[in-house]
């Protein structure tokens, strides 16, 4: 474990935990993609599949879990309790065009054939676009609430720090993992737009406005 | 071929 990575983990906590209270606080899930959530439950739930064959530390097995735990209370919070609030025509993105490419590309780029492995490389895959849908929403209503935008902030966040936590392994321990890594940087390019947006306009105060 | 490490990152 070293600084980039426990800080990256820490601002994945972070963005969960900001999303569960602004829905649970507002009792509403206006501007929130469900589509995106839907997508990172498939990430954890294919990731996580280890959680009962291999301990790594006590820590590991517990973020698992909240990840999981979470991650299907989010989802369970937009398309059960709080259904009404769900704003269906702007979060339109077919994810089944995010799903399918990452099933293909796991198949093909992997680095063991074993049924654990390929699921681990297919939720890698998929975690790098699972913000699409999410993204894609902010520019179709043009904009998005402040606390909408610091629960991106931190999310967008935590991949970006792990790729100093790739780095610092590489140099330290010279582990590399280059799935993970393409991935990751794939991820982190998605949110420069909005880091760009956040920074100029949020961290001043003003609204996250797209321009229309 | 890069063998299959533990996975220790999440």
């Amino acid at each position: 474990m070293n600084i980039f990575r426990l800080t990256g983990d820490l601002a994945h906590l972070l963005a969960i935990i900001i999303l569960l209270l602004k829905i649970w606080k507002t009792r509403s899930c206006a501007g929130i993609s469900g589509k995106s959530q839907i997508l990172f439950a498939i990430v954890y739930t294919t990731r996580y599949l280890d959680l009962v064959t291999t301990y790594v530390s006590a820590y590991n097995t517990l973020m698992k879990i909240f990840f999981l735990g979470s991650s299907f209370a989010t989802v369970y919070l937009i398309y059960v309790k709080f259904k009404a609030t769900y704003d269906h025509n702007h979060d339109t993105f077919r994810i089944e065009f995010l799903i399918l490419p990452a099933v293909i590309l796991a198949l093909l780029i992997n680095h063991a054939f074993t049924p654990l492995e390929i699921l681990w490389t297919f939720s890698i895959y998929l975690e790098s676009v699972a913000i699409l849908p999410q993204l894609f929403m902010v520019s179709k209503t043009g904009e998005a609430e402040s606390i909408t935008s610091h629960y991106l902030f931190a999310l967008g966040s935590y991949r970006g720090l792990y790729i100093l936590n790739w780095i610092y392994r590489y140099a330290m321990e010279s582990h590399y993992d280059l799935i993970a890594i393409v991935a990751g940087i794939v991820q982190t390019v998605l949110y420069c737009d909005f880091f760009y947006l956040y920074i100029t306009k949020v961290l001043k105060g003003k609204k996250l406005q797209l321009p229309a | 071929k890069k063998e299959a490490q533990v996975k220790d990152e999440l």
